[in-house]
């Protein structure tokens, strides 16, 4: 089983969005995938929270709840998600501060390869401390957005320091790629960032499937449902996770 | 002395562009203003981390460094500037913590306030954990950028939730203003966000200026500056946060 966590310290980037579309990709090449949010806002299944305000996820796991609960398998055989749940709005610091450690995610990790996934993708908080800490202990690889604005590729080498501190406290994590999102290359600003991207970083770092600016997204995002998910026929964009699938299958192990 | 916090559980909304910019404004208007970052990230004064990377901000501070070591005068003079500094990689989530009860936020602004201070504004990680926690304790009013996307308007009741929680702690925090930023009144997102939020929310919240979207933006925050600070001529755009300080003068006790 793999684990796979999207990861940036900037904040708005696409990390939820690669999550969700990711995952649906994963799943429609046949690989029983789940889906789980570690951070507090919630935007993993957010349709959901309207409707079954009393759905269990991770913090009602954390708490006790057993993981069946918590499980929810959605329209696509080879998809669950785990939402956040509803964490302590008084005493949020501490809740991510128990999740920094890694211990709960690894041992719920742990519990989703007893349940026969072949993946567990993970969505973290912007920031590299409390729960994305967590993650980047308990996941095997990191797949890190990198929003076509130069602001965003100043504050990229922080979440590659952060993945670098993790190795040099002798784990195994490995960045399996950097991606590109919200290109829009009829702008100047995608080409300037996509230039500097791979003019500076490590080429094989850097994946050719990048994510382009589709209104589409700002629906989905808001129901936090991927984009496959969103109507019965998938728009056009959805096909772009499949492409970045096949490329990070290979990289992660799974190909 | 008057303090101001930019806050959002979302990220990527605009916090960091609000913050430097009405800090440019009311500074501008003959404030003597301070403004203070506690997000790891750093991205106030970013510009600043490569030339001086020796400069002292927030983290060196909070370790026993002299304020005037950490206080930077910018080329405007009522503006001054306090970096995060460099916080520790290693025990990042313990930096986080130590902020998030507010103690140290409240005694760096005891001290400005004996400097002669008129505001200080804070800028904020995205969520509301961590530091965003201390400087909701440490502060008298909030502003919340609103971006114009449907998901952010779905995550804002958890920002609005954790400002709440603080009053109800007997805090006298304020929620100042929720200003709609990344406009662009040509796409139907803008309109659908903004009607949502005028039909929604309680009017009294919303201010009239938005925040365009606008390219001159992504440069200025590449460097970690006010976009009137970035060229020698201010760009057009820099009248709305003009337009935005005088209508938050009166809501925090400036006027
Ligand atoms: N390719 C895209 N085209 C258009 N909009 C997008 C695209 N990707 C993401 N968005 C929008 O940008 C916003 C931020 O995306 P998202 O929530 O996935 O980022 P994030 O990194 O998870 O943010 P946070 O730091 O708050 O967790 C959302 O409103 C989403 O709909
Ligand atoms: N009005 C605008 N027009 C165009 N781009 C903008 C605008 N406001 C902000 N941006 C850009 O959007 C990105 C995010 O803005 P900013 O960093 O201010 O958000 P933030 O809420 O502070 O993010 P984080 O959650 O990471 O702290 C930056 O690249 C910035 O240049
Ligand atoms: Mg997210
Ligand atoms: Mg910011």
């Amino acid at each position: 089983m793999r684990t796979l966590a999207t990861v940036s310290q900037k904040g708005g980037v696409g990390k939820t969005t690669l999550a969700l579309n990711l995952a649906f990709a994963f799943a429609k090449r046949g690989l029983r995938t789940v889906l789980v949010d570690t951070d507090p806002q919630g935007a993993v299944g957010l349709s959901l929270a309207g409707k079954k305000s009393r759905q269990a996820g991770l913090a009602e796991w954390l708490a006790g709840t057993p993981l069946s609960d918590a499980l929810i398998q959605t329209k696509l055989p080879e998809l669950a998600l785990i939402t956040v749940g509803t964490p302590p709005i008084d005493g949020l610091q501490r809740w991510l501060d128990d999740l920094s450690t890694g211990e709960a995610l690894t041992r719920l990790i742990a519990q989703l390869r007893e349940r026969g996934f072949d993946l567990v993708m993970v969505d973290t908080p912007a920031g590299v401390g409390g729960a994305t800490q967590g993650a980047l202990r308990a996941c095997a690889d990191v797949v890190v957005p990198l929003q076509s604005e130069p602001l965003a590729l100043r504050t990229l080498p922080q979440t590659l320091r952060a993945i670098n501190a993790m190795r040099e406290q002798g784990s195994d994590l490995r960045l399996a790629a950097i991606v590109l999102t919200m290109t829009r290359f009829r702008e100047q600003t995608t080409f300037a960032v996509t230039q500097e991207a791979w003019g500076t970083l490590p080429t094989e770092l850097l994946v050719d499937t990048h994510i382009p600016r589709d209104e589409v997204f700002l629906e989905a995002s808001a129901k936090g449902v991927p984009v496959g998910l969103l109507r019965r026929r998938p728009p056009p964009v959805a096909g772009v996770f499949d492409n970045l699938a096949a490329e990070l299958e290979a990289r992660i192990g799974l190909a």
